[in-house]
């Protein structure tokens, strides 16, 4: 693991007689190596290990009997300081119903995660409304109603409708059945796609969400920071959902995406299942991107 | 890459930021660019502009440099069996590839293996009825192999030239969901010698180096005979299949390029890797 690499490193560094500024660069390496195996950006890796390096040359290093140790706590904290919060707080609206908004790339969990939340927000004693906003994947609204089903939760559908008016006309039904918390499911979509891209901002404009979610599939490699800082700037995120969690990807996209964007992972999904769903613990996505 | 008046330590760490940032990977990028490095030497070469060259053939030496085809089988049906990860693209890229097939003039049955996730029998659904292919499928939650065996008896008797049987998606780390894997492969082949022809593992390219885990995976339980690598018509660059191919003799074979019954394309690795460099 990485602490015992760093220690071989500067067990190796020391040998030559006191520790210099030089060596715990080299030695800062091997952290750049172990981000880029977990699949941190590139560029993210370049400017975290620049701001590890300015509190890593300190004396408590240079002079400690196990500076691998301290620089994996250097390391690991300035992490855990950049993946933010353990607050998976949602933004809801003063007058209901509040509005929710998943947006991210094709197969990223959005569908799955929509029934999550519902749960999550139902069982807090809130009454939430599942939107069928993706007109275009085939069963696709046939998937987000069977998930409704399951958990005893109302999905509005127009059928392959306009998206635009299907939100619209969800939450004049919120309104009008008492649904406190609206859910719209929207397409998988790539940040390149400009008409697609235009349509979510379109429904951002026409129900002026509370929460805009982009769902992010833990296992994305470089391409992480393309796609959130395109879905940021074109609609203003609220949060990040990071998915998949429950496999063994070490989910470096999360640092790249907090990065890029600034905006909080607010929950790690962990499973297929409409239970899998959990605050964000940026401790336990530190310790899970250093391996 | 330009910009460069003599070979430096400068060029090649502009050459591991390219594949670095395309998902190759640090390890596979740094073994490549060693055996550029020797290249160079060896040959003495002196001119910058000719780095990236031995570079673009060094990556095909580990993909292999020539296009690789779907097997067939020698006599009746050809079964192509499509597993990977959850949300890369198996069933899409199932109706894709029936409507290719379709239109050169093959029988197509669709296997509706996937029987967990909600919706999933109903989607397949809309794609066997796009690509004019016929579909074997059974309840919501039955076994996932009888569908399969049930395909292969339909091939047989209604003479079908493919069986394409989907599989629900599924993370490597699930032991008890890759048993069910192996047994949906077992039953295949005990109901038909020599099948599945194809064991196919879509990939998506946005992935990172979790691929690499999935491929070895995904081949140790049931033999992976060849990869679709889908969404390239994104920003990604799929580089990490070159990761895989460092450590498994895959063939990647088809790309998907859209989300329409034709926007897939066979792989062809010189493409591959000058796209790698755009
Ligand atoms: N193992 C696991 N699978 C998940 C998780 N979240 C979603 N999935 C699975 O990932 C696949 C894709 O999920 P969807 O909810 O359909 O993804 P999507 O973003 O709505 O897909 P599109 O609408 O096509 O863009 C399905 O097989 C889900 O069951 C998770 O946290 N863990
Ligand atoms: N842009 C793009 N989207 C694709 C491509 N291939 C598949 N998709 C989309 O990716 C999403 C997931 O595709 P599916 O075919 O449902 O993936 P799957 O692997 O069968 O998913 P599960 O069965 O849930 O594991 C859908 O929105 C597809 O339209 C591709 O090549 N490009
Ligand atoms: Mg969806
Ligand atoms: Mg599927």
């Amino acid at each position: 693991n990485l602490a015992a690499r760093l220690q071989e490193t500067f067990k190796r560094l020391r040998g030559k007689g006191k520790l210099t500024e030089k060596d715990v660069e080299e030695a800062l390496r091997e952290v750049k190596l172990a981000l880029l195996e977990a699949d941190v950006n590139f560029k993210v890796v370049k400017d975290f290990i620049g701001r590890v390096k300015a509190r890593a040359v300190g004396q408590e290093v240079l002079n400690s009997l196990t500076p691998g140790q301290q620089v994996v706590k250097v390391v690991y904290d300035e992490l855990t300081e950049l993946m933010g919060q353990t607050q998976s707080k949602l933004n809801f609206a003063a007058k209901p119903p509040t509005v929710i908004m998943m947006a991210g790339l094709q197969g990223s969990g959005k569908t799955t995660t929509a029934g999550k939340l519902a749960l999550y927000l139902h069982k807090q004693g809130r009454r939430p409304l599942l939107v069928a906003g993706d007109v275009y994947r085939p069963a696709a609204i046939k998937q987000l109603e069977v998930l409704g089903e399951q958990l005893g939760i109302p999905v509005f559908s127009m059928g392959q409708g306009n998206p635009v008016e299907i939100a619209k006309t969800a939450l004049e039904h919120a309104h009008s059945h008492g649904n406190d918390v609206v859910i719209i499911d929207t397409a998988g979509r790539l940040h390149i796609d400009e008409a697609l891209m235009e349509e979510l901002q379109a429904i951002r404009a026409a129900v002026a969400p509370q929460e805009i979610l982009l769902v992010v599939d833990a296992m994305t490699g470089q391409d992480a920071v393309q796609v959130a800082e395109t879905f940021n700037q074109r609609l203003e995120l609220d949060g990040v959902v990071l998915t998949k969690l429950d496999g063994d990807a070490r989910g470096g996209a999360a640092l790249s995406v907090r990065a890029v964007t600034g905006k909080p992972i607010k929950f790690g999904a962990f499973g297929e299942k409409m239970d899998a769903l959990e605050p964000f613990h940026p401790d336990r996505m530190a310790s899970r991107i250093l391996g | 890459v330009t910009g460069h008046s003599h070979i430096d330590e400068e060029l090649y760490e502009e050459l591991e930021a390219i594949l670095v940032e395309a998902d190759v990977g640090v390890t596979t990028t740094m073994e490549i660019l060693d055996k550029v490095r020797e290249q160079v030497r060896a040959r003495s070469i002196k001119d910058p502009a000719e780095v990236k060259g031995i570079l673009k053939e060094a990556i095909l030496e580990v993909i292999g440099g020539e296009p690789s085809r779907l097997i067939e089988a020698s006599e009746g049906p050809t079964v192509i069996m499509v597993v990977g990860v959850n949300g890369v693209g198996k069933t899409t890229t199932i109706g894709k590839l029936a409507a290719r097939f379709k239109d050169a003039g093959k029988r197509v049955i669709l296997g509706a293996g996937d029987t967990f996730r909600a919706a999933a029998i109903d989607q397949l659904e809309i794609w066997a009825g796009r690509a004019g292919a016929d579909l074997v499928r059974h309840q919501e939650n039955s076994d996932p192999a009888a569908v399969a065996f049930d395909a292969l008896q339909a091939a047989r008797s209604r003479k079908a030239d493919y069986v394409i049987v989907d599989t629900a998606g599924r993370l490597h780390t699930k032991s008890n969901l890759m048993e069910e894997l192996k047994k949906v492969r077992r039953v295949i082949d005990r109901e038909m010698p020599g099948a599945p022809h194809e064991v196919l593992l879509v990939l998506d390219a946005t992935t990172g180096q979790n691929a690499v885990a999935q491929a070895r995976i995904f081949d140790e339980a049931v033999g992976v005979t060849g990869i679709a690598l889908t969404k390239l018509d994104g920003t990604a660059k799929g580089g990490v299949v070159v990761a895989v191919s460092r450590g498994l003799k895959i063939p990647v074979k088809l790309i998907g390029i859209g989300e329409q019954v034709d926007d897939l394309r066979d792989f062809v690795p010189r493409d591959f890797v000058e796209a790698l460099f755009a």
